[in-house]
């Protein structure tokens, strides 16, 4: 029977936290075991930097929706087990196609643990409608209370992480590959996420992308130079 | 998939994403 818009958030978070039951608040033991057999072991510098973004995100969070802060943690705590059920996902299938057990430099390559752990972090938002592109910025409070704003919508999460848009684009795809049990509503929603980047956020001057650009067509001649607005 | 499309190849992936290749 068709749902109303409540009882479908609700049934979207319940599957979610299903999803995640047997998903650890720490790296599962296969988890650990690619990071054991990276050259350089990833495990301290993932917990440092999860405490690191932990403390950023809760703030930010509780800036943003006001005095109910504690929520913050407990979807970032949620964001967590899911980046760590991807990453587990993502290294099997990069295992099996590239026939390496040592994913060392992925694994210690920062950008790809703030990307996935944002991305996470999105999904959980993007499930309890606090980051929508539909409702505009509102969500209404779970108990029924009254329509809250939030400032939570995309790409609100890359300036609390401090990661450029390009770099978060990179992750989108394998994510969505790796966790096929994302909802149709999910998937939308980083495709969107996906289609503002790609024609917008990209770029932006701050942008990685001109560097990068700079440096495919041979880089330093003066008249090979564009700005950004071209 | 949900109509979502998938634009990576086959001999493509996250770890030639982020340079790992």
């Amino acid at each position: 029977p068709p749902q109303t818009p409540i009882r479908a958030a609700m049934t979207s978070i319940q599957q979610l936290r299903g999803d995640l039951t047997s998903s650890g608040d720490q790296p599962s033991t296969n988890l650990a075991t690619y990071f054991k057999n990276c050259t350089v072991d990833p495990m301290q510098a993932v917990l440092l930097r999860l405490e690191t973004l932990e403390q950023a995100f809760s703030q930010r969070f509780g800036q943003a929706v006001g005095p109910r802060c504690t929520l913050g943690c407990q979807r970032f705590k949620l964001g967590v087990r899911l980046y760590y059920k991807i990453m587990e996902a993502m290294l099997k299938s990069e295992e099996k196609r590239l026939s390496v057990q040592n994913f060392s430099k992925l694994l210690n390559d920062s950008t790809f643990h703030t990307s996935l752990l944002a991305c996470a972090l999105e999904v959980v938002m993007a499930t309890y409608e606090e980051s929508s592109f539909k409702t505009g910025g509102y969500n209404h409070d779970a108990a029924g209370g009254d329509p809250v704003k939030t400032d939570l919508c995309f790409p609100w999460i890359l300036d609390v992480v401090d990661l450029p848009a390009f770099d978060f684009y990179k992750v989108i795809e394998s994510f969505i590959k790796a966790e096929p049990t994302l909802s149709k509503d999910i998937v939308k929603h980083l495709e969107t996420c996906e289609n503002l980047i790609m024609e917008r956020i990209a770029w932006r001057t701050d942008s990685p992308l001109f560097e990068l650009l700079k440096q495919e067509h041979g880089g330093g001649a003066a008249d090979q130079v564009e700005t950004p607005a071209s | 998939s949900h109509d979502y499309h998938f634009g990576l190849e086959d001999h493509e992936g996250i770890s030639e994403l982020f340079d790992c290749d």
